[in-house]
């Protein structure tokens, strides 16, 4: 088909069919539509520079330059429908897939990421992001949480208790995730909700971010002696982030209820046949 | 017996920020690990023991602890086993239920021993060199409490997802 769509009765994803990106995110319920462009860039770690010899490490996030380079401009995809879930396999690299997903009676998208081993033969290091981008106006402000708890306010280039010397256009604006991250335009809202936590941003108006995994060939020296470089091939992540679209009325009630289900997930345990009866005495 | 002290004591040790932001060299975060693995398993025995006495039937019970990349020998091997999910949140809970199977069609029935849709899917191909499946049932728990739901394999293959599942695109 020349339009991939994937729906259910609160949900509508589409995707470009020529690039295999999501395109579109609809809100069934509440009529919302927001066009949203995902996909995955990566940043290149600077190893020190003329401004400062400080190296992007393990404690530092310094990226050498502020536009991150993507991953790939298409995905090749794969359409999985059944009547209980509808998935969107992308993959974009030999070393980044994704699988969007959406079951059946489902309010949230859930994308599925799959980043590495993370190459580095180019002698780039490098910190991998899912970027959303959308033509939502949100004024230079994004909302991180902290430990699940308060959600705070942020806005570009600014803190609100000092006057900030902005040295690093990108890394000082990126803040703690530890369950979600959103923006709002005042009617509409946005929300990402993570699996662990992770840094994120919001770089440009409309725009939202999270670090999914990075890969570094040099010691920033703080303290680790070491660079951020697992050994042999490298290790191989799996996240899920889930996409909320709502009004900003009530995306409250959803973006609470979700991340506690996700944070309390519920246990899985499998037995085979052949139990006996147990009593405690 | 069961212990769940030593998951509690590695937990502690990884609320350090080093363990959470992975600012440690390569040898800690490997002993991170160990420490977590270490604990997880005497909490296994503990969660069974539990269930157990829950449920008044002793079982052998088995964790995926790698069900996140789609492996689970319990699920992938055996044609009829029970899943049992504990919900601990304080209100019913829905979710969608995901387990590796190998190939074939399956009949799930809920706790009160009646059929519920099911479907076995593909997973995507950069999981897998191989062709592997995933068998998925919505399943509800209440609060604080658990669910049990029976799994028996029906055939060898599965006609449904192979005609419903689209084939990659060759690479351009």
């Amino acid at each position: 088909s020349r339009v991939l769509v994937i729906e259910n009765k609160y949900i509508r994803a589409t995707f470009d069919s020529d690039t295999g990106l999501l395109r579109k995110i609809e809100n069934l319920e509440q009529n919302i539509s927001l066009p949203v462009r995902q996909g995955f860039f990566w940043y290149n770690a600077s190893a020190g520079d003329e401004e400062s010899p400080q190296a992007s490490g393990a404690y530092i996030f310094r990226p050498s330059h502020r536009k991150p380079l993507p991953v790939s401009h298409w995905a090749q995809v794969t359409l999985v429908k059944t009547n209980l879930v509808q998935e969107v396999h992308q993959n974009f690299s030999a070393w980044c897939s994704q699988v969007i997903r959406l079951y059946e009676g489902q309010r949230h998208l859930e994308l599925e990421w799959t980043v590495g081993p993370i190459p580095v033969k180019d002698d780039w290091g490098k910190e991998v992001i899912s970027r959303f981008n959308t033509p939502m106006r949100t004024r230079g402000q994004f909302f991180t949480d902290s430990n699940g708890r308060e959600i705070l306010k942020r806005r570009d280039d600014f803190r609100p208790t000092w006057t900030l010397n902005q040295t690093e256009p990108v890394a000082g604006n990126y803040y703690p995730v530890n369950t979600r991250i959103y923006i709002t335009d005042g009617h509409m809202q946005l929300t990402v909700l993570t699996d662990r936590s992770q840094g994120g941003s919001s770089l440009l108006d409309g725009s939202l971010e999270l670090m999914v995994h990075r890969r570094l060939l040099v010691d920033d020296e703080r303290g680790v002696a070491e660079p951020l470089l697992e050994t042999d091939t490298g290790d191989k992540v799996r996240g899920r982030h889930l996409v909320i679209l709502s009004s900003v009325s009530d995306a409250a009630a959803r973006h609470r209820l979700l991340a506690e289900q996700e944070v309390l997930a519920p246990q899985v345990v499998l037995a085979h046949g052949g139990s006996s009866p147990y009593h405690s005495q | 017996s069961g212990d769940s002290a030593p998951l509690n004591e590695a937990m502690a040790v990884l609320q350090h920020h080093d363990a959470v932001t992975g600012t440690a060299r390569q040898n800690v975060v490997n002993d991170y690990a160990k420490q977590l693995a270490a604990g997880w398993g005497p909490c296994e025995v503990l969660v069974s023991n539990a269930l157990a006495r829950l449920s008044l039937y002793k079982q052998n019970f088995s964790f995926c602890r790698e069900i996140n990349i789609s492996i689970c020998p319990a699920s992938q091997t055996s044609e009829h086993f029970r899943v049992i999910i504990y919900n601990p949140v304080g209100r019913k809970v829905d979710l969608m239920v995901r387990l590796p199977v190998s190939e074939g069609i399956f009949l799930v029935k809920d706790p009160n021993d009646r059929r519920i849709s099911s479907n076995v899917v593909m997973v995507p191909s950069a999981y897998s060199k191989t062709y592997q499946w995933e068998l998925l049932f919505p399943a509800s728990v209440p609060a604080l409490g658990f669910s049990i739901y029976s799994v028996n394999k029906m055939s060898g293959h599965n006609h449904q997802a192979h005609n419903l599942t689209a084939r990659p695109k060759k690479s351009k």
